[in-house]
């Protein structure tokens, strides 16, 4: 009825005339609706597109993703449809791969990038370091597990060059592969002064004469391209739904 | 829940609309999925089916059901059709900054409409 449209939005839709223009409009309006529940105020200008090979290994490597055959993306619960509907916290994963410029020091420097733009209120429950260690021809043979320390620091660009000690870990290898490196604190204290860039400096003790080299920021290799996870979720606890 | 195909008298119900995201150019940010169920509610909601099927198991939505069928109504005559049912919506894309963000949004797929 008349007095129904005219209190209930969802009445009276579907006049066969305005289809056209109804499809064009909802078109628009759902467009709007994922960039605002993505907390964006505009769709991300993709200019030049991450190396596939960095993309591709770095979603192999997290449990939430799987790369087929063909390339192709499978993520389980990425049809469309989340595997439990009752999930109500909203969690995010984000990959931040590592760049380097004039600004960092050393070879052995590398920095992300990550906002809180756009994903306001994040908390950060946990992010991790990804490097990849190479052990250089003439050492696989051997066959011999190798015993070196990384030290992870963090600086401050265009600083005196102060380097702050952030983890140190003791790594076995045996053979090439990734390793994690845990990071979360600095991560937080950074999105949490309002910072968006995470300086690191790496150092491998004994990668020399083990004859082991971290693959730092290299466009020759970027399948093995360091990565950072962050897993976080929505900090705001009022908004939070529980199911009673 | 209702599905809307032309069978049910322009009574509240769910109309799928999907977009895919090739389509409208977004498929070089959104890795996956590959499109999006935008599903809205449509339809009337007559008076004899107000609270359904959100509450219809409640003890006073009936007696108030019965009133209405009655045509004495308590309250607020119009309901409106309106998701009841919504599910959660998994997404992988990249950030400004170049970043691969997968983000869990709840209540983002209407999966069933009713009159509330």
């Amino acid at each position: 009825t008349v007095s129904q449209e005219s209190q209930c939005a969802s009445c009276g839709l579907g006049h066969p005339d305005d289809s056209g223009r109804m499809d064009t409009d909802f078109l628009e309006a759902v467009k709007r609706h994922i960039l605002n529940r993505l907390q964006m105020r505009e769709r991300p200008n993709i200019t030049h597109p991450i190396p596939k090979a960095a993309m591709v290994t770095a979603l192999r490597k997290l449990h939430a993703g799987k790369v087929r055959e063909d390339g192709r993306f499978e993520i389980p619960n990425l049809d469309g449809h989340a595997a439990h509907n009752e999930v109500q916290e909203e969690t995010s994963e984000i990959i931040s791969f590592a760049e380097s410029d004039d600004v960092t020091p050393s070879k052995s420097s590398l920095y992300f990038l990550i906002s809180n733009e756009g994903n306001q209120n994040l908390y950060v429950l946990q992010a991790n370091l990804w490097l990849y260690f190479k052990l250089l021809p003439g050492t696989q043979e051997k066959g011999l597990r190798r015993k070196v320390t990384v030290r992870v620091h963090y600086y401050e660009p265009g600083g005196q060059n102060v380097h702050w000690p952030m983890m140190e870990k003791r790594v076995e290898l045996k053979r090439s592969g990734w390793h994690t490196f845990p990071v979360s604190e600095a991560v937080r204290e950074m999105l949490a002064k309002g910072g968006r860039r995470q300086d690191l400096d790496i150092h491998c003790d004994g990668c020399e004469a083990a004859n082991v080299q971290p693959i730092l920021v290299d466009p020759n290799d970027p399948s093995h391209r360091p990565f950072l996870v962050v897993h976080a979720q929505q900090a705001d606890g009022k908004h939070r739904i529980r199911k009673r | 829940g209702l599905e809307c195909d032309g069978t049910n008298g322009g009574l509240c119900c769910r109309q799928q609309f999907y977009i895919d995201f090739r389509l409208i150019g977004w498929n070089d940010w959104i890795i996956a999925p590959a499109g999006y169920y935008g599903n809205y509610c449509e339809g009337s909601c007559p008076a004899y089916l107000a609270g359904v099927p959100g509450s219809a198991s409640s003890f006073h939505t009936a007696v108030v059901n019965q009133y209405r069928m009655r045509g004495m109504s308590p309250g607020s005559v119009n309901s409106c059709c309106i998701p009841t049912k919504l599910s959660t919506m998994s997404m992988l894309y990249f950030d400004d900054e170049y970043n691969i963000v997968k983000r869990d949004v709840p209540n983002m797929i209407v999966e069933e409409c009713g009159c509330a």
